[in-house]
């Protein structure tokens, strides 16, 4: 299926730490 | 001994690939080498990467875009996966600078990255943001502007997506009739 993601998901993503 | 957790290592990838451009309007050069590339993502954490280390657009100059396009179309009419297609379009007045665009700008990105319009996110082609002098632009482009369907679904989702007011009516231009046009407004195919 589609990949799909909604807002609030996206947007917790923006400050987290970078993956090692 | 633990098992790891996938969660915690691999990135989150995204249904596309997307190509984010940059337009600067230098007149001593022709538009195509004024449109920069200035990378490509295909995972959530990629995605902010990038938009956490550039401008916003309201610290653009005028003439300056940014577009984000799928990867492999040109952000122009001219490429074969826009040619018959056209744009739902946003005007801003010029207080929306201060007040709107980043976070419009910000919230198209993501209904883009995130496929938000559902089966009609395959007729997105990308998106793009015009900075002006008389009122910046925000646009959404689509592939084909026959599918009206699709079209709609997606207007009418991306308007509520930016909360813009039910009677506050936005429009589809194809970019033949913008292309072609005489005077300084396109005829709407369609609004929400």
């Amino acid at each position: 299926g589609k990949k799909q993601y909604n807002r609030d998901f996206l947007l917790s993503f923006q400050f987290m730490p970078a993956c090692v | 001994s633990a098992v790891a957790n996938p969660e915690q290592y691999i990135k989150h990838p995204l249904q596309n690939r997307w190509a984010l451009w940059y337009f600067k309007n230098d007149k001593s050069k022709s538009w195509t080498e004024n449109l920069r590339l200035i990378a490509k993502f295909d995972t959530v954490e990629d995605f902010w990467a990038l938009y956490n280390h550039i401008q916003q657009p309201s610290k653009l100059g005028y003439g300056c875009d940014y577009c984000l396009f799928k990867d492999g179309i040109k952000p122009m009419w001219e490429d074969d996966r826009n040619k018959l297609g056209g744009r739902w379009l946003m005007t801003l007045n010029k207080q929306q600078r201060h007040n709107d665009l980043d976070r419009y700008w910000m919230e198209t990105l993501l209904c883009l990255i995130g496929e938000s319009f559902d089966e009609a996110s395959d007729d997105v082609c990308g998106a793009v943001v015009n900075v002006r002098p008389k009122g910046d632009k925000l646009a959404i482009w689509t592939g084909n502007c026959q599918n009206r369907d699709a079209i709609m679904t997606i207007g009418q989702q991306y308007k509520e997506r930016l909360n813009i007011p039910s009677k506050a009516l936005i429009g589809y231009q194809s970019h033949d009739d913008t292309s072609s046009k005489s005077g300084s407004t396109t005829k709407n195919m369609y609004t929400v």
